[in-house]
Formats: C-alpha cells, structure tokens, sequence
C-alpha cells in the first residue's frame, strides 16, 4: 500500500516556524528603506513536494515594522516591534522558498506594508499621535532644521539625509513634530561643508557610514527643537542599498 | 427499499462518537500571533 502522504505543515510546526525564520532574515536582509520587521504571524504555508528532499515551501507571512532602521547592525532579535499606540505598520509578505537536503533557501518574496488603521488607534487613544505622509511640509522642514542643526555643531563629518523614515505630528496639548530620518556620513567635515556644501558627497561604499537620527520640533507653546544622531560606522553592506535619499510613503509600499 | 433519510437523522446515525472530552486539534494554520494582531 504506498505509503500515505505527509501530513500538511502545521503554521505552528519547527519547520514551519524554521522557513518564517530564514523568510524574515532574507526580507530583511534585501530591503533598501524604512525599517526591519519582525514575524508576527504565519498565515498559510504550502508545501509542493518536487522531488526526494526537494520541495518548494509557499508562505504567507505578517509582518510587524520595529524600530531599527534597515541600515542598523542591530540583531533583529534586540529590535521592538512598534506597538499598536505608537501606530504599528504591517507587512504582509508571500515568500517561495526551496527545501533541499534540508536547507531553505529564498526564490522570491513580495512584500506589501501599511499603516495601521488611524481611525483604529484613535478609538482606543484618542491623544496618540498619528503617522503622517513623508512629504508634509513641515516633517519636511523639521527634518531641513533638525540636520543643519546637527551639522553645524558636529565636529564628524557633514551629514546628508539618505530618507526620511517616519513623521508623527502631535497638536494637543503642545504642536509637535517627530520624525526619524536615516543619514550617511560625506567626504567634508562640517567646517569644509561651510565653505562649499556642493562638494560634499557621501562616502565611497568601502567607507560608508550610515545614521540614523531622530529629531523633536515643538512650535507651540514654545520653540524648541532636538536633535539625535547616532552612526553606526563603516559595515560592510551585506546589499548594495541605492544611496537615492527618497521620500515614501508610511502608508504602503511594495517590495519585491 | 431505499429510503432517503432526513440529513439530520443521518448525521446523527453517522455521527462517529467522540471519547468524552475530545478536544479537536487547532487548525494548522493560521497560526499563532507573536505580538498583536492589527
């Protein structure tokens, strides 16, 4: 009597969850802008046997966006996942990997992300600050001040901004703006860049070195505006990442 | 004579009794969330 087949792959299942695992890392690990994500859920797996220990595995993953930047070497399993109040984005992702001789490997993955329902949050914490898009005037201006602030009192290098990754805009009780922006360190120290800001490049990739800052504009009651940057010093790039600065929208983005 | 049996009389004569306490398996899948569901 042939023998009877497998049974289905459980999304809970070691192997299930040891698939989701190497999805993850490869997602993250090609991703050119915003921020990593950790798994949140396995919606769907499908297993299509190909041969003796050879299969093509169809996942479908859930995906939260944490708080470190695509750029940081910081291990995905030291980042938090944004919570719900400070408005969660979600990756849905359909990942095809292969199983061969027991070993995964990634043969394409398409990912979807979007913010959060605002309505959602609102509902549950009505004074939570809400994302805004990238390209509103003021995270525009803020993030314009909060680098020449940087710039002109740093003694490193002279910073330019690669993107802007997220933008919250509190009005009650005080009018405030936040954002988070990724920068790269130029060829010209801040002093150079006073002299002829046009000369100044972001480093070669054999000595990039990437940031990541983020900045608190307060314009009512009072002025006042910090700033933070941290750099992470020169990695080697496990992927070329497109040094464009650009700007994107929280609100959904596709990857493939 | 065949006679066609009401479906629920049928069900409950097909029914395979189940141990007391059973507890069905969860579904495979979706499985379970990490953090929160949005």
């Amino acid at each position: 009597v042939p023998a009877a087949p497998p049974a289905p792959l459980g999304c809970d299942d070691p192997e299930s969850e040891a698939a989701a695992e190497v999805a993850v890392n490869y997602i993250n690990g090609h991703s050119h802008h915003g921020y990593k994500f950790a798994l949140n859920r396995i919606e769907d797996i499908r297993v299509v046997p190909q041969g003796p220990n050879n299969d093509l595995i169809f996942l479908e993953l859930d995906l939260l966006e944490t708080s470190c930047p695509v750029l940081s070497p910081t291990p995905l399993v030291n980042c938090s996942v944004r919570s719900f109040a400070e408005h969660a984005v979600e990756g849905d992702c359909d990942v095809k990997l292969q199983k061969l001789d027991g070993t995964f490997s990634v043969l394409a993955s398409k990912c979807h992300s979007h913010a959060d329902s605002g309505e959602d949050i609102v509902k549950v914490c009505p004074d939570c600050p809400l994302l805004v898009s990238l390209n509103n005037t003021e995270v525009l201006e803020t993030v314009a001040a909060a680098l020449n602030a940087y710039n002109s009192k740093t003694t490193e290098a002279y910073l330019r901004l690669l993107e802007i990754g997220r933008a919250k805009i509190q009005v009650f009780p005080a009018h405030v703006v936040v954002t988070e922006f990724a920068v790269g360190a130029t060829n010209c120290s801040a002093e150079q860049a006073k002299a002829n800001v046009e000369d100044c490049q972001l480093l070669p990739e054999d000595q990039s070195n990437f940031g990541f800052c983020t900045a608190e504009m307060v314009k009512r009651p009072t002025q006042d505006l910090r700033v933070d940057c941290q750099m992470y010093g020169h990695q080697v790039p496990a992927t070329v990442i497109p040094l464009l600065s650009r700007v994107f929208h929280p609100t959904g983005q596709d990857t493939s | 004579s065949v006679t066609k049996r009401a479906v629920a009389e049928a069900a409950q004569h097909d029914k395979v009794p189940r141990p007391v306490g059973f507890v069905p398996p969860p579904p495979p899948c979706p499985g379970r969330i990490r953090h929160f569901d949005i």
